[in-house]
């Protein structure tokens, strides 16, 4: 069928790898079968396939799920909370599309043009997401003694905490620490 | 607050506080968060007064412990007070909340998110009613052991034996080479006195394969090792090292009859074996804390694009342009790119493990009237969401500690403890490679079925039949 470039014609295109890839599997372990291996052995030797058609059968699920749901979920959101949440499943959805493009291209007509298409959505949605990346985690409402993190507090001053936790460190208890004496000065004093 | 930071609050276009209502399901239930959180931190168990990094190994575990008993008597005044059920155990012991107060792991969590579940989902109405009580009120600490030091995910491997003794009405177990030795299990080295053992049982000269028994470890008193219990801890890991992972091997170790959960499946006193309705019931405990390891994935990838997200906000590096300042690096397209895919991940996996954790409520009410339909469906899309889940986990957290740079890789930023407690995921409960391969068994079934036209596909794989199946077929 037509590679159709919108999120529901890539959730469709990552079922059509998923059953592709599953196709070819069945496929292989049948040829090798024929070629006279054992069922157990066919297995084995299609395993790299099969973990990666599993992989491909589980991206859809989250894909359609994660799309389904948030139809869902943004029904009853504000239309700027429901625009920045779409635009969040466009990214993740065009993100995956673009970090499984060999298996597109492999089981649906997917064109060089679609694909040049998608990279351009992708970059956008990164511009359009910017102004919101903050307002994005701070949703997620973690606490600082939960995130326990220099880098990560609330009021964003990591250099001084990052100088905070530095000082926490039992080497910082004594200006010099007794190697010094016991090996530093010997050394350097040539009576190590 | 950092200027930067204030900044982008003030840019934002949409209500942060909606957001955060529509992520924990509404106003109320964030509120009942948001008292929890702040009625446990203001215990203040999370204190350290020396950072736990700096501590000895055997340091370390003291203080998990100290923190753990801190945390159980708060959550056994909580019961008291409030009544409070399993789910405030999960809410204060899981997720975030959990990882907060005890960082590097916790030597009791098994207690109530293995072992007491276990004993419900497979012990008789007489042994829940016996252990049940005991276990909640912390009277014991039990654990699990299933994983050998020579066997993990493969369960039908396992060699430990439990030989039923008609004449004395006991099981003894026994551990008949090292690689039988249980190996893994949190708390079980020095924590806990008791602990639901997975062994081969033998009756009357037959296998029957796994099942779950308890054993006592070690004096309720004393807390020594019982005669031919031979326990201890397994080392230091690469995360996780306050979690007491021990070994657990048996010498002729006698436990009544009724020490074998046979909620399915029973050993009669004459050694009669009255099988289970059906093997697959065993899965339940498992299926329950793959569920629970997919919405932990989301806690910890939005911990971690917290930390990167705000960070890039106030780090200015590298002169876009030879006459303006430094930008922050969020203004970097490269930066975007790591982080705001770890964004939608959260929402992606909270609302897939959603979704899933219904389905595990409507197949298990399914099984109690004996309907086993959709279970084989929901085993495979457990196992593979596990996987899948947990390695997108550990690359989102990975990609977040390296877009903070050399200050990503402090302790101090919480990233690398982070990334230790996220890539044993892809390990425990079931190791992610057989998990796929689990799932590909039933997706080849599944195909099959297609192709032969023979009955309707389970919803989940109904594209199989649904799908040409791509330009190559």
């Amino acid at each position: 069928p037509p590679w159709d470039n919108t999120i529901e014609g890539i959730i469709e295109g990552f079922h059509v790898v998923a059953a592709g890839k599953i196709g070819v599997c069945v496929n292989q372990i049948e040829k090798r079968q024929k070629a006279g291996l054992c069922y157990e052995d066919a297995w084995n030797m299609t395993s790299v396939q099969l973990a990666s058609a599993s992989e491909a059968h589980c991206r859809a699920i989250i894909l359609a799920t994660y799309f389904k749901e948030t139809q869902i979920r943004v029904d009853s959101a504000s239309p700027a909370l429901k625009q920045v949440l779409l635009q969040l499943v466009d990214l993740y959805v065009v993100y995956w599309a673009l970090a499984r493009l060999g298996d597109l291209l492999r089981f649906t007509s997917i064109s060089e043009r679609d694909v040049e298409q998608l990279q351009s959505w992708y970059e956008d949605l990164l511009n359009k997401l910017r102004v919101n990346a903050v307002g994005l985690v701070d949703g997620f409402d973690i606490r600082d003694e939960i995130l326990n993190s220099a880098l990560g507090a609330f009021d964003g001053r990591a250099y001084e905490r990052l100088m905070e936790e530095a000082m926490k460190s039992p080497l910082n208890a004594e200006p010099v620490n007794k190697s010094f004496h016991d090996y530093l000065k010997p050394l350097m004093q040539g009576k190590l | 607050v950092n200027g930067d930071l204030q900044r982008e609050r003030d840019n934002c276009t949409f209500s942060v506080t909606e957001l955060t209502n529509l992520i924990d399901g509404d106003a109320q239930k964030t509120e009942e968060r948001k008292q929890r959180e702040e009625m446990v931190l203001k215990e203040g168990i999370h204190l350290e007064p020396v950072p736990a990094v700096y501590l000895s190994h055997k340091e370390k575990y003291e203080l998990a412990v100290k923190k753990s008993c801190a945390l159980f008597k708060m959550i056994k005044r909580l019961q008291e007070e409030e009544n409070a059920g399993m789910e405030n155990y999960m809410a204060v012991l899981g997720g975030s909340l959990g990882s907060a107060i005890l960082g590097d792991g916790n030597p009791i969590t098994l207690h109530y998110v293995m072992f007491i579940p276990t004993i419900m989902g497979q012990g008789t109405v007489e042994q829940q009613a016996y252990w049940i009580g005991r276990a909640f009120n912390l009277n014991i600490i039990g654990t699990y052991a299933q994983t050998e030091l020579g066997h993990g995910t493969f369960i039908r491997g396992l060699e430990t034996t439990a030989t039923y003794d008609p004449s004395t009405k006991e099981f003894v177990l026994n551990s008949p080479t090292l690689t039988s030795y249980k190996w893994w299990p949190g708390g079980l080295a020095h924590t806990a006195n008791y602990c639901i053992v997975m062994a081969q049982l033998y009756t009357q000269g037959k296998c029957h394969g796994i099942h779950p028994f308890i054993v006592q470890l070690r004096d309720e008193e004393s807390h020594m090792p019982l005669r031919g219990i031979k326990v201890g801890e397994i080392g230091a890991k690469l995360g996780m090292n306050g979690t007491n992972n021990g070994f657990l091997g048996f010498e002729n170790v006698r436990i009544p009859r009724d020490h074998m959960l046979m909620k399915n499946s029973k050993v009669l006193e004459d050694g009669t074996y009255v099988n289970a309705p059906n093997s697959k019931l065993t899965y339940g405990t498992m299926m329950f804390v793959r569920v629970m390891i997919v919405n932990d994935m989301c806690n910890y990838i939005a911990k971690a694009v917290t930390i990167a997200t705000r960070y890039s906000a106030i780090r200015r590096q590298s002169k876009m342009k030879p006459d303006e300042p430094e930008p922050q690096i969020i203004d970097f397209l490269t930066q975007r790119h790591k982080l705001f895919i770890g964004i939608a991940s959260v929402h992606a996996f909270k609302l897939s493990s959603e979704w899933i954790w219904n389905m595990y409520n409507n197949v298990t009410a399914e099984l109690e009237s004996g309907d086993l339909e959709r279970l084989p469906e929901l085993h495979a899309l457990s196992c593979c969401l596990k996987a899948v889940s947990t390695a997108d986990a550990a690359e989102c957290v990975e990609r977040c500690r390296l877009a903070c740079g050399g200050h990503g890789y402090m302790l101090s930023s919480n990233l690398p403890l982070m990334y230790g407690l996220v890539t044993a995921a892809c390990t425990y409960e079931g190791e992610n490679t057989v998990m796929l391969l689990q799932t590909a068994r039933y997706l080849v079934k599944s195909w099959h079925q297609a192709r032969q036209d023979s009955g309707t596909l389970t919803p989940t794989v109904s594209y199989i039949g649904r799908v040409a199946s791509g330009r190559r077929m």
